[in-house]
């Protein structure tokens, strides 16, 4: 696991 | 933002409420698993502290305001308040048989080793597993009550959906969160035996489900 999203979810 | 998200925070929203609804005007939290409860406001706590570090947008930050208030205080109602309404002897599921293996897990597979991602990644492996205490609960004694079973399945519905959600953002925006759809099939696995029976049973029944 390398990218990490945007934390934009509940 | 689309449809899928919003339904389905919506569905949690409901489901959250609903419980918290039942306990209050019930004064009973028979047959509620306070042990998913607390799991649930742990599962909050861990993911939410990104409302002290960044913004997203006043529904992100007010529905977490919203949800961290209403899983604090259904915890207060089912260890305070009605606290000899518990049946603890039901609700005899072994959570740390789920904190440890999710604590290491977090460790192990996240998007960074920073003490708040790891946080994030804990909430993320508890949440899909945090029902499962209610699910052993219903098991054990083999009986809900129908608004349990409606809350259960609010709460299955808002994984459904949010699974729909990324499918939809994956084709519209490429956005692809690895650990939080991993984690959020085997959440709504869990549902399905559940939803097999709240069709077979509650909607076509009355009352109570019972397991056969």
């Amino acid at each position: 696991i390398t990218k990490m999203p945007l934390k934009d979810e509940l | 933002m689309n449809i899928f998200r919003l339904l389905g925070d919506m569905c949690h929203l409901v489901a959250i409420i609903i419980l918290f609804l039942k306990i209050w005007r019930s004064k009973s939290c028979a047959g509620i698993s306070g042990k998913s409860q607390v799991l649930f406001a742990l599962v909050f706590t861990t993911r939410y502290l990104d409302l002290f570090t960044s913004f997203i947008s006043v529904y992100n930050t007010v529905m977490k305001v919203v949800f961290l208030v209403l899983a604090y205080a259904t915890v207060y109602l089912i260890y305070l308040r009605f606290r000899s309404t518990y049946n603890s002897e039901s609700d005899s599921f072994r959570v740390e048989f789920l904190l440890v293996p999710v604590a290491g897990l977090s460790f192990l597979e996240n998007y960074a080793f920073a003490p708040l991602e790891i946080l994030w990644t804990f909430s993320i492996y508890l949440e899909s597993v945090a029902i499962l205490p209610q699910l052993f609960m219903i098991t054990k004694t083999g009986e809900a009550e129908s608004i349990t079973t409606h809350y259960l399945f609010f709460l299955g519905l808002y994984r459904a959906l949010y699974l729909a959600n990324w499918v939809w953002r994956y084709h519209t925006e490429g956005f692809f969160d690895q650990i939080a759809v991993v984690s959020g099939v085997v959440q709504t696995i869990f549902y399905c035996d559940f939803f097999y029976l709240y069709f077979t049973k509650v909607l076509r029944g009355s009352g109570k489900m019972t397991l056969p």
